[in-house]
C-alpha cells in the first residue's frame, strides 16, 4: 500500500458516495446514466468474487464490500425508488457494444483460463469503458449538473492515482500486472476530455457544465 | 506478474 493507491481508493469511494448523494437528496437521477451505473456494479460483482476464495486484509474486504453496497444501492436508487426521474431516452448507448467485444477479449486475453481469473479479467476490461454510456448521455443532452461534473472529476482522479501507483509499484518491488494497467491507460484517456472540460467550464462558468 | 494470485488492488 502506498499513498498513491490510498488516495486512489479514497477518490474512487467519493465518487461512489457524490452520486449515491446526489441522488437521494435531490430524489432524482435526471443525467445520470442508470446504464453505466449497472455496469460498475457488474464489474465489482464479476472482480470481488474472490472475496469468498481468499482472504488479503481486512482494508480489501471492508473496501470490496462497500463499493458492491454502494453500487447495488445507487442502481436501486435509480431504477426502483427514483425510477420515474430517469431519462431512458437520453440513456441511450447501446452497451451490447462494449459487452461482447470485452466478453470476448476476456476469454482471449487473461493470466488463467479458469472461470474466476476470466471473470476478473472481464471486471477489469469492463471497467476501462463502463463510463462511457454517462459520458455519451452527457454528450447527447450537451450538458451536466456540477455535481455530476464532480462525480466524474473523483472517478477520473481515482484513475489517475492509480497509474500514479502502479508506476511506483513498478519501480519499488517491480510489480505489473500488465492486463490492469493497459485496461487503466486506456481508461483515463477517457476522461482527459472530460477533465479540460471540468477546468474549463465548471470551474470557471456557472453551475452546469455546457459541451461545445 | 501474478498468475492468478490473490489481487490486493480494488
Amino acid at each position: 500500500m502506498n499513498i498513491f493507491r490510498l488516495s486512489g481508493d479514497v477518490c474512487h469511494l467519493i465518487a461512489i458516495i457524490i452520486l449515491f448523494l446526489k441522488i437521494w437528496r435531490s430524489k432524482s437521477c435526471a443525467g445520470i446514466s442508470g446504464k453505466s451505473q449497472v455496469l460498475f456494479a457488474l464489474v465489482f460483482t464479476t472482480r470481488y468474487l474472490d472475496l469468498f476464495t481468499s482472504y488479503i486484509s481486512a482494508y480489501n474486504t471492508v473496501m470490496k464490500v462497500v463499493y458492491l453496497l454502494l453500487a447495488y444501492s445507487t442502481v436501486g436508487l435509480i431504477f426502483f425508488r427514483f425510477r420515474n426521474s430517469y431519462d431512458s431516452e437520453s440513456d441511450s448507448f447501446r452497451v451490447e457494444f462494449l459487452l461482447v467485444p470485452v466478453a470476448g477479449l476476456s476469454f482471449l486475453e487473461n493470466y488463467a483460463f479458469t472461470p474466476l481469473e476470466i471473470l476478473w479479467t472481464f471486471s477489469i476490461y469492463l471497467e476501462s469503458v463502463a463510463i462511457l454510456p454517462q459520458l455519451f448521455m452527457i454528450t447527447k443532452t450537451g450538458e451536466a449538473e456540477s455535481i455530476t461534473a464532480h462525480y466524474l472529476l473523483f472517478l477520473g482522479l481515482y484513475r489517475a492515482l492509480y497509474l500514479a501507483n502502479w508506476l511506483w509499484r513498478f519501480h519499488t518491488e517491480g510489480f505489473y500486472d500488465q492486463i490492469a494497467v493497459v485496461s487503466g491507460v486506456v481508461q483515463t484517456i477517457f476522461y482527459c476530455d472530460f477533465f479540460y472540460l471540468y477546468f474549463t467550464r465548471v470551474l470557471r462558468g456557472s453551475g452546469k457544465m455546457s459541451l461545445p | 506478474v501474478s498468475e492468478s494470485s490473490p489481487k490486493d488492488e480494488l
